[in-house]
């Protein structure tokens, strides 16, 4: 069985992938 | 038959903040049993299962493989479950019952939308398509 997804949004992506975004 | 899991790349540290969360460290390979559209991915590592934040994978073949939806500029009418204020200069400040349009679907569960003018990231989990009852 699958568990319920954790309540609180998942974080942003790291910042040094932000980064890569760009 | 077997399932074939899909494989995935951690490429950052994630530590985990609630019991059902997985922590990984940058490049471990986990399998990606589940993808949940507002960024929680359902993981197994070794003999671990539990929800990752899916911008912190990505796929082993290749950063080429992409499963992203095209964004779309009319907009997508949906409605604000909750309070949010963003934590980021990117990202927008909301109070719920807020009508917004989602112009892009991110599958890292932070989706661009637009409120009037201005426009910014929210967390998906806080958007209900406009017309539709909570699950």
């Amino acid at each position: 069985t699958i568990k319920r997804p954790p309540e609180n949004p998942p974080p942003r992506p790291p910042a040094e992938v932000r980064r890569k975004q760009v | 038959g077997p399932i074939i899991l899909q494989s995935y790349r951690v490429i950052a540290d994630f530590e985990k903040n609630s019991k059902s969360e997985l922590a990984a460290k940058n490049g471990d390979v986990v399998e990606v049993v589940e993808k949940s559209e507002n960024g929680w991915w359902f993981c197994q590592l070794r003999n671990k299962r539990g929800w990752m934040p899916a911008a912190y994978l990505e796929p082993l073949d290749g950063p080429d493989e992409s499963e992203e939806q095209d964004p779309n500029y009319e907009g997508d009418l949906h409605i604000t479950t909750k309070d949010y204020t963003g934590e980021l200069d990117d990202e927008l400040n909301l109070k719920e019952g807020e009508n917004v349009e989602v112009i892009h679907k991110l599958l890292d569960g932070w989706w661009v939308v637009r409120k009037g003018s201005i426009t910014g990231y929210f967390p998906a989990m806080y958007l209900q398509k406009s017309g539709e009852t909570a699950p």
